[in-house]
């Protein structure tokens, strides 16, 4: 699975998922990608996720929109709500795997609670960086 | 008034490719795909335009890259098929696009894209495809789509299950 989130110059926020799914899945099983709040997520006032991973256990503890809640509900940061999500929701109920999100500050997050990933941000006034399994 | 910014943010599973397995070449062209799909999505941002097309576009270079578990270079299903799903979302209205179950179109994200701009949610299967090629989206065919890593997984997975050896490998469980 691949995806993106931005925010642009005029505050507004998106997020982009693409996947094969998983290595030797049963035909006609879908993931959490294309389902919008679980592996795919965005909302100007809140945040904007994309997911990779176990994605029975993305759908079920809809990923995605439970970070959004978090931010707008409990006041949680960015990092602090995907982190929650990521290590003590999906974690503990064999959701391997991790997301990249983005606020309306620019704030990324990008926890991930498997072996390997890899990921990339890019910011306005930052030298672009990529992450290899870090 | 603080300086409105942009920001960028990327990611590809690992998927089966353990870390055992990479080797300095391997981790340097990953590193160099990366780079190329940040530069895409850059590219619109740094010139005033929409997240939603910066993430679309930097989502197509993925899918265009074999390295990754999307679009070309997508894994197999347990039938030796590839059945890609893909979905965009955008934070100004909630519009959002999906597609579900599709094999053809070079870049599913694209038609995420046209579902998006349609009445539906989420399309799954032939109507998805439909969508793409009366939009003249680019298509590829099994060859386009393959490669070797993602042909070995699928055997490796498949010997692994009929051996009834259990899984231990949670990457197996996800793209």
């Amino acid at each position: 699975t691949v995806g993106a989130v931005a925010l642009d110059l005029s505050g507004n926020l998106a997020a982009a998922t693409s996947t094969g799914g998983m290595t030797a899945k049963p035909p006609g099983r879908v993931g959490d990608s294309p389902v919008i709040g679980a592996g795919t997520f965005a909302d100007n006032a809140i945040c904007a996720v994309s997911g990779t991973g176990h994605g029975e256990i993305f759908i079920r503890w809809t990923a995605g929109a439970e970070i959004a809640a978090r931010i707008r509900h409990a006041g949680q940061t960015l990092e602090q709500a995907a982190t929650a999500v990521v290590m003590e929701d999906l974690m503990p109920n064999d959701g391997s795997g991790g997301v990249i999100a983005v606020d309306r500050a620019g704030n990324i997050a990008m926890p991930f609670n498997c072996e390997g990933m890899y990921r990339g941000t890019a910011r306005r006034g930052e030298a672009p960086q990529t992450f290899i399994y870090r | 008034m603080t300086k409105q910014t942009w920001a960028l943010a990327v990611h590809g599973g690992a998927g089966t490719i353990l870390r055992a397995k990479m080797t300095p070449e391997k981790e340097a062209a990953y590193h160099a795909a990366l780079r190329r799909v940040l530069e895409a999505g850059q590219a619109v941002l740094r010139d005033g335009g929409l997240a939603i097309d910066a993430v679309t576009a930097a989502v197509v270079v993925l899918e265009d890259e074999p390295l990754f578990n999307a679009g070309r270079g997508a894994v197999y299903t347990s039938a030796g098929e590839q059945e890609m799903d893909a979905a965009v979302m955008d934070g100004r209205d909630r519009q959002a696009g999906a597609v579900a179950g599709i094999f053809g179109p070079r870049n599913p994200i694209r038609v995420a894209r046209l579902v998006m701009d349609s009445p539906q949610v989420l399309l799954t299967g032939a109507p998805a495809v439909d969508l793409a090629r009366a939009a003249g989206l680019p298509f590829g065919d099994r060859d386009y789509f393959f490669t070797e890593p993602r042909w070995t997984a699928l055997q490796e997975t498949m010997a692994l299950r009929a051996s009834g050896t259990a899984e231990t490998d949670p990457a197996r469980r996800h793209g």
